[in-house]
């Protein structure tokens, strides 16, 4: 489903050149579930913003089934966004004057649902990530692991068939993580969705299929977990 | 240093009340580091944002030395917190128009600093906690784990007596992570800092004194760590 060839994301800092992405070669098949660790800084969540088009390439292609989003033009980001990728920002970007239920319901508004086929789908979601009693909350009302939830909850409303999950579970405990985790198994083993998930929590990452170690902006190695 | 007696946070929603604290009592040492764990939504940052002086108790009282925070005037708040608290936040409240630097250095300018000794200060602190080379970048330009770094250089730069740091190695690696623990323990044992911090990383709370286990509200348990 992705692959990217040579990808390189490069900051001009006044006379500093900061290489974000120092030239990334990586395949991910569809229906896998793949990690993404390093050290802070080390690029990967600017390698989940070009994989899923909110940031372009400084040079290098990155194709998302048949679609290269480098070279595509914006109004092909835009519809490939919304109707294909499920986004969990590392700082949520919840909607501050919406409740929780508006904000998982908007992927579904951008979809062109009713209001009561969005409000049933949003608060199911809630419901499945341990938030069926805080619908009506807004984000300030809510703890930070609750925001991070009602994050996860909208990256799901619009059936997506990529996820791209930045740190999804930095702010939950063991308990509430472990539900999280299992619940993004669950997607990609039943309903063959593409999960590519940033986190610095080692027993997270053994959720997954293979683990990607980046450093530096290049991939370090990758380790492919053995089931029994 | 911190007393809190049957200390209470209630929130109105409608016909709802949401009980965040349920009667808190705790004591903590001058110069102890304690770790406060718990699901999410139990009370934590709740707890810390009232033992700060950034919240007021619904009922019970808070004491921070000789000060109890409840029935203070908000202008004695203010400067409790402006020359005594670092506070870590869980979503690091930078001004984002800011470089790195000047975010640091804002605790030494309210407390009316020369702008060269604010910013030698906020560039020792970067480079404890690894970020030297950033020091001109606003908060966009930052990785989530260089921008929490920011947030706790900032709240060690007016060498506060109170730490109340707020899950500070959530978006950090292990590595990182570490080194910011170890510095936060040297402050505590070589300055007499008091720490009290929110985590939900269970090795992270292993660098504390003391453990407080949170549940709906309330204190569960304490654990104390014995060090040989
Ligand atoms: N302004 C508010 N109005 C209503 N409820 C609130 C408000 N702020 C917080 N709450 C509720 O109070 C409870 C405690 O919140 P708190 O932020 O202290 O939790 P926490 O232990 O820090 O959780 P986390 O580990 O997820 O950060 C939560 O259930 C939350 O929904
Ligand atoms: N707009 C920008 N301008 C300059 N440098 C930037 C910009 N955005 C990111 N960077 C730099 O690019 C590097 C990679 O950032 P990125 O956010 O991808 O890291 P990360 O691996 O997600 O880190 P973390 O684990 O801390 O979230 C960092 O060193 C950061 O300082
Ligand atoms: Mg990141
Ligand atoms: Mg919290």
């Amino acid at each position: 489903l992705i692959r990217t060839t040579k990808l390189q994301r490069t900051y001009q800092m006044g006379k500093n050149t900061v290489q974000a992405l120092a030239g990334v070669d990586l395949e991910i098949e569809r229906g896998t579930f793949v990690a993404l660790v390093g050290p802070s800084g080390s690029g990967k969540s600017t390698l989940l913003n070009v994989i899923g088009g909110l940031d372009r390439p400084s040079s290098g292609e990155v194709w998302v089934s048949d679609l290269e989003l480098g070279q595509a033009p914006d109004k092909k980001l835009v519809s490939f966004r919304r109707d294909r990728v499920g986004f969990i920002f590392q700082s949520f970007n919840l909607l501050p004057t919406n409740q929780a239920w508006e904000n998982v319901a908007l992927p579904l508004m951008l979809a062109g649902r009713s209001r009561s086929e969005r409000r049933q789908r949003a608060e199911s979601l809630l419901e499945q990530v341990g938030l069926g009693d805080r619908a009506d909350h807004r984000p300030a009302e809510l703890s930070g692991g609750q925001q991070q939830r009602v994050a996860i909850a909208r990256a799901l409303a619009n059936d997506p068939v990529l996820i791209l999950a930045d740190e999804p579970t930095g702010n939950l405990d063991s308990r509430t993580g472990r539900d999280v985790l299992l619940l993004l198994q669950r997607l990609v083993r039943e309903q063959n969705v593409t999960l590519l998930m940033v986190t610095h929590d080692m027993n997270a990452a053994s959720y997954a299929d293979r683990i990607v170690h980046m450093r530096d902006g290049k991939i370090e190695q990758i380790e492919t977990i053995e089931r029994t």
